[in-house]
């Protein structure tokens, strides 16, 4: 199974 | 003050239709030269990010930055109230607790005014510096929303791998698989029908269908869309207005 990764991982909040 | 206008309510119409399943509550910052808005889905995987540049309206004035919170379910409401070919004018003043949506219908001289409250939404703005890309597509959109709409009967997750001269969409579930495989090539009658690829790296990318199913909703607003994918960063799916665009960005799954 593909496990599904986050915005997060690559967008740092401002 | 802030009075833009757009030609068509359609255009507007089409715009929140293109994201208003996938967020709801958006901040819309008018500034001089134009409308944007950023939001994340609740999941945290998608993002959408819309730009209306002043050549997108009939008249555009926004005396000074207005950032308007909308609940885009209630805006959708408002916007069903329009005929498509009506004016649509979006009137608020410098410290709004509500946005006018005025309609004219220039030819039966029939004028439909809606006032939609604003709300207070508290969003992180988050920076999207430039990403760099190993595979840039460009393909008409109701091709792409066909496939994505195929394919993802057959599995949640939809593959697409690019090599140098192929584009292949893969889905293998429970009940079987489908794979579609394009070749780029230039349409010289009709160019839109193009395909191209600049490709500087092979990829291989896995997401979500139901993800890819909510961004295929912009293909209303252009006939082509541009796809941008990273094995390092989020997916980047666009698609142009006359001045802007709406892009949706898109955390890959992996195979653990």
């Amino acid at each position: 199974a593909s496990k599904q990764r986050t915005l997060t991982e690559f967008f740092p909040t401002e | 003050m802030l009075e833009a206008k757009f030609q068509e309510a359609s255009l507007f119409k089409r715009i929140i239709d293109g994201f208003k399943d996938c967020v709801q509550l958006v901040n819309f910052q008018c500034k001089e030269d134009g409308i944007i808005a950023q939001a994340v889905d609740d999941s945290r995987v998608l993002l959408v990010s819309l730009e209306i540049g002043v050549e997108a309206f009939q008249d555009y004035r926004c005396d000074h930055p207005v950032t308007l919170g909308m609940d885009l379910s209630s805006l959708s409401k408002i916007l069903r109230c329009g005929n498509n070919t009506d004016t649509l004018t979006l009137i608020a003043d410098d410290t709004p607790d509500a946005i006018i949506l005025l309609f004219e219908d220039t030819k039966k001289d029939r004028i439909s005014e809606y006032s939609l409250k604003l709300m207070d939404i508290d969003a992180d703005f988050l920076k999207i510096e430039d990403l760099q890309y190993d595979t840039t597509l460009m393909m008409p959109s109701a091709e792409f929303s066909k496939t994505v709409r195929d394919l993802s009967q057959l599995s949640d997750s939809l593959n697409i791998l690019v090599t140098k001269e192929t584009i292949k969409f893969v889905a293998t579930g429970d009940v079987g698989s489908g794979s579609v495989i394009l070749k780029p090539f230039i349409n010289m009658e009709n160019p839109d029908e193009s395909i191209k690829l600049d490709m500087d790296q092979p990829v291989d990318l896995t997401f979500g269908s139901k993800y890819l199913q909510d961004i295929v909703k912009g293909s209303a607003l252009s006939n082509k869309i541009g796809i941008r994918l990273s094995s390092e960063a989020p997916a980047l799916f666009q698609f142009d207005l006359s001045s802007g665009f709406l892009q949706f960005f898109l955390a890959p799954k992996f195979d653990d």
